[in-house]
This record gives structure tokens, sequence and C-alpha cells, in this order.
């Protein structure tokens, strides 16, 4: 089957909110920051390339390898908030 | 006897 490695994901910013609850981080039992649940209307939903699941592996090229759940989520917050870019590249894994 | 270190579980953040 293909194996196919890790897919870069621009999610543009065009909603108000991300709209994704991420679950993990390090020293957890899911070691990577997984996307755990999609709200609708959120900018990931209207992207539609993102599905629960995922694991983000970076983000705008920033590794989120070995940071705890909170420096994570905290990455991906700042990058959803900043003004320099109207998107989020996301570096994602389908991990099932 | 080696102690099994079971991990906790994740936070889960909404963003």
């Amino acid at each position: 089957s293909g194996q196919s490695g890790p897919t870069l994901v621009r999610v543009s910013k065009s909603a108000n909110t991300l709209g994704i609850a991420v679950e993990g981080g390090a020293n957890t039992r899911q070691p990577l920051p997984r996307i755990a649940s999609i709200q609708k209307g959120g900018s990931a939903h209207l992207c539609g390339q993102l599905r629960v699941g995922q694991v983000i592996l970076e983000v705008n090229g920033m590794s989120l390898k070995g940071m705890e759940h909170r420096d994570a989520a905290r990455v991906i917050a700042e990058a959803f908030k900043t003004k320099e870019k109207d998107y989020i590249d996301f570096l994602i894994a389908d991990f099932n | 006897r080696e102690k099994r270190l079971t991990l906790p579980p994740s936070e889960i953040t909404l963003l």
C-alpha cells in the first residue's frame, strides 16, 4: 500500500478561529500533538485538508518534536494570531 | 523489580 510520507498542508486564516482541538505532547501517551477534533466553520474545517487523527509534526517549519503539550499548543496559537502571514503551514503525518 | 513507568494521558487544547 502507498505509505505516504508527511504532507504539507497550508491552512488559510479564513475564519476567526483555527477550530481544532489538539491532544498530546512530550512525556505523554501521545508524544506528538494529534488533531482530536475539527470544529465546523473554523479555518481548518474550511481548508478541508486536515483530518481528525492526523499528527502535527511542524508548524511553519518549526518542529514540535520533544515539545510539551502547552508549548506546542502555544506555537500553534501564535502562528494563528500573528499578522505576518495569512496562513499556517502544517507538516502533517497520517499515523493510523 | 523494574518499575513500569506509565505515561500520563495528555491534555486537550482547543485552538
